[in-house]
């Protein structure tokens, strides 16, 4: 463990933590794409099968169990509890563009071809684009709110600090994961448009970030 | 395919 792996899971957690008590707190979803929150729930629950089968820490087994459960429970949320507020004209991104090109190329592209592999490999692409659908409804809306923005912002700002974490254990321990530095990258360049409009719109400008 | 690495990350 290093420090940008812990900041990394930390903003991780924050991100999830403040959506969750945004959509809890306000009794609304409006604005949150559902379908990322569903694609989100679905990297988890393809990424940690392995939670019973291999124990690596208390951390690291609290943490998966922690993104499980306030992923699932976002999910409810957004189309069970204020299913009424759930903006899904605004939602329309075709989630089927993503699955299918991740699907294929987690069975083109992995350490091996076995079916707990396969579905990390899985649950490593699809990560890099499930905030897609998110995106795509700001755009579509024109805006966000500022918590929105905030929880997108730890988002985005976890991946890249797992990029520092990739560097320094190649540094230091020669741990090179080819597949999540790549994977990686991609899901960290989606954000800098993001990051961006964060920095000019929401930190120096008003609370909103509305798009031009 | 590659040593399996051990998936000590979230």
């Amino acid at each position: 463990m290093n420090i940008f792996r812990l900041a990394g899971d930390v903003s991780h957690l924050v991100a999830i933590i403040i959506l969750f008590l945004k959509i809890w707190k306000s009794k609304s979803c409006a604005g949150i794409s559902g379908k990322s929150q569903v694609l989100f729930a679905l990297v988890f629950t393809s990424r940690y099968l392995d939670l019973f089968t291999v124990f690596i820490s208390a951390y690291n087994t609290i943490m998966k169990l922690v993104f499980l459960v306030l992923s699932y429970a976002t999910v409810y949320l957004i189309y069970m509890r204020f299913r009424g507020s759930y903006d899904s004209e605004n939602d329309s991104f075709r989630v089927e563009f993503l699955l299918v090109p991740v699907t294929g190329l987690a069975f083109l592209e992995n350490y091996a071809f076995t079916p707990l592999e396969i579905l990390w490999t899985f649950s490593i692409f699809l990560e890099a684009v499930a905030i897609m659908p998110q995106l795509f409804m700001i755009t579509k809306t024109g805006e966000a709110e500022s918590i929105t923005t905030h929880y997108l912002f730890f988002l985005g700002l976890y991946r890249a600090l797992y990029l520092a974490n990739w560097v320094w254990r190649y540094h230091t321990e020669g741990f090179f994961d080819q597949i999540a530095v790549v994977s990686g990258v991609v899901q960290t360049i989606f954000y800098c448009d993001f990051f961006y409009l964060y920095v000019t719109r929401v930190l120096r400008g008003s609370g909103k970030m509305s798009l031009p | 395919e590659e040593d399996m690495k051990p998936k000590d990350e979230l």
